[in-house]
Order: structure tokens, then C-alpha cells, then sequence
């Protein structure tokens, strides 16, 4: 791990232990993070169109289900994520995985406008959602989040970041922590959100913007996380309602994580 | 959250 400060320091490095020796530049922790992206997923599922409402739900479902066994490795690979306690990372991630996977549909959605690429054999025009009761809202969302990003011009360190940090804050206003471990764990991941905010900023800034605007797109960026949130708790209620009138069976990992969100929220 | 627990603990590729 590289040396945050110069060689001539080192001696006081030592008393600083190992969270000192272990502070990776910005650059650093963007090259980690992008080095954590997973890989494409193709579905290689013959899909029958037109869809009906359960072939449709069957496809995002399965999906999904996909997506998250390859979003568990990818934050494992989120430096310190490791680190944290075990009980912090279940929490973490059962908090934001849908908002993590909408995210990367946004971003694999940005140059295609009106489209939904879910993956690249199976992409979706914003209409084809009618035949699935309530989920055209949830689309419209999507869509007009994306097309913010586009707007934006969002670039893919700068997408990244935002992910992690996702990933990071979402459980920041539960449950405050008792002992002295949760304490401990807590501090960690607030660094943690720190590198990625400084990451974030350091690749703003490499932008050639002016200071002013650096701190605005900052802003920018970070308010659509927000709306993530808010798309993200709509398909939560919408995948439970699917699942609740058996329009989908939902299973294995995806059902986890549907079932401790639900729990979670009543 | 058993398949979670496991994808979190085992050792990754």
C-alpha cells in the first residue's frame, strides 16, 4: 500500500499505526475502485416478445439475482469494506443493493435515451413496461435520472465513486452503535466514506473547472443520490407487491434481500 | 441471510 506522506515522515508514521500506513492516495483508491467493477452480464435467456407481465418480471428477477452474487464480490473488493465488521457489511449492503443496481443500469443506460439497458441482450424501450402493472412509474424515474447523468455528462470514475459511496452511506442514520466493536466499525467506515468522497473530488477536479463549479457538480452528483434512493425504495414495495400477488417467484439471494429489506422496513 | 453470509465470507476468486 502506498505511503500517504512523504518518505522524510515516516518515523511518526509509526505512531500513527496501520489506518495511517494503510491511507491510500485518491488516485489510488480510484484505481481499486475501478479495478472492483464487475463484469458484463449477458442473460442468454431466449426471451419470447412480447413480454407479458410475469415473462417480464421473470427476466428482472432473474436479473437481478445475477447481479447481486457479482455486487457481493464487488464490494469485498470496496478498499476496508473487508474490514468492517461482518454484521455492517450485511447491513450495508442489504440497505442499498437495489439502489446499486439501479445505479448501474442508469450508467449502462446513459447513451441510449428512452432506453433501459439491463443488459446488453436485454434492453428495454420505456413503453415495453406496460404490461407490467405499477412498474411504468418506476421506468419514468429511471429514465429521467439517466438522462440527469447524461446531462451531467457523468464520467465513469466520477460513476464509481458515487456507487461506493452508495454502498457506504447507506445505513449512516440507523441504528447508532452500542459496543465498543460497532463503535469501532462505525469510525472505519466513516473514514472509508471519506476516501471516497476525496475521491470524488479529486477526479472533479481534474475536470479543468473552475473551483466553483467543482463544488457545484459535487453538489449535483450528490443530490441525485437522493432520487436513487427514492427510485430504489419504489421497486423495492413494487418487487414485494409482484412477489406478494405471485405474479414472480422470488428466490434464493434476491428473496434474502428482498424478505430482510421488507422485514427491515415494517 | 445464509447465501449472503456465505458470498460475504467466502474467499473471493
Amino acid at each position: 500500500l502506498h505511503l500517504e506522506a512523504p518518505l522524510s515522515s515516516l518515523p511518526s508514521l509509526r505512531q500513527h499505526g496501520r489506518e495511517r500506513r494503510s491511507a491510500m492516495t485518491p488516485e489510488q483508491f480510484i484505481c481499486h475502485i475501478m479495478e472492483a467493477e464487475p463484469p458484463e452480464i449477458y442473460l442468454m435467456e431466449d426471451m419470447k416478445k412480447p413480454f407479458t407481465e410475469s415473462s417480464m418480471m421473470m427476466t428482472l428477477t432473474h436479473l437481478a439475482d445475477k447481479e447481486l452474487v457479482l455486487m457481493i464480490s464487488w464490494a469485498k473488493k470496496i478498499p476496508g469494506f473487508v474490514d468492517l465488521s461482518l454484521a455492517d457489511q450485511i447491513h450495508l449492503l442489504k440497505c442499498c443493493w437495489l439502489e446499486i443496481l439501479m445505479l448501474g443500469l442508469m450508467w449502462r443506460s446513459v447513451d441510449h435515451p428512452g432506453k433501459l439497458i439491463f443488459s446488453p441482450d436485454f434492453k428495454l424501450n420505456r413503453d415495453e413496461g406496460l404490461c407490467v402493472e405499477g412498474i411504468m412509474e418506476i421506468f419514468d424515474m429511471l429514465l429521467a435520472a439517466t438522462s440527469r447523468f447524461r446531462e451531467l455528462k457523468l464520467q465513469r470514475e466520477e460513476y464509481v465513486c458515487l456507487k461506493a459511496m452508495i454502498l457506504l452511506n447507506s445505513n449512516m442514520c440507523t441504528s447508532s452503535p452500542e459496543t465498543a466493536e460497532e463503535v469501532e466499525s462505525r469510525n472505519k467506515l466513516l473514514r472509508l466514506l471519506d476516501s471516497v468522497i476525496d475521491a470524488l473530488v479529486w477526479v472533479i477536479s481534474k475536470m479543468g473547472l473552475s473551483s466553483q463549479q467543482q463544488t457545484l457538480r459535487l453538489g449535483h452528483l450528490t443530490m441525485l443520490l437522493s432520487h436513487i434512493r427514492h427510485v430504489s425504495n419504489k421497486g423495492m414495495d413494487h418487487l414485494s407487491t409482484m412477489k406478494r400477488k405471485n405474479v414472480v417467484l422470488v428466490y434464493d439471494l434476491l428473496l434474502e434481500m428482498l424478505d430482510t429489506n421488507t422485514s427491515g422496513s415494517s | 441471510h445464509t447465501k449472503l453470509l456465505q458470498l460475504l465470507t467466502t474467499k473471493s476468486e
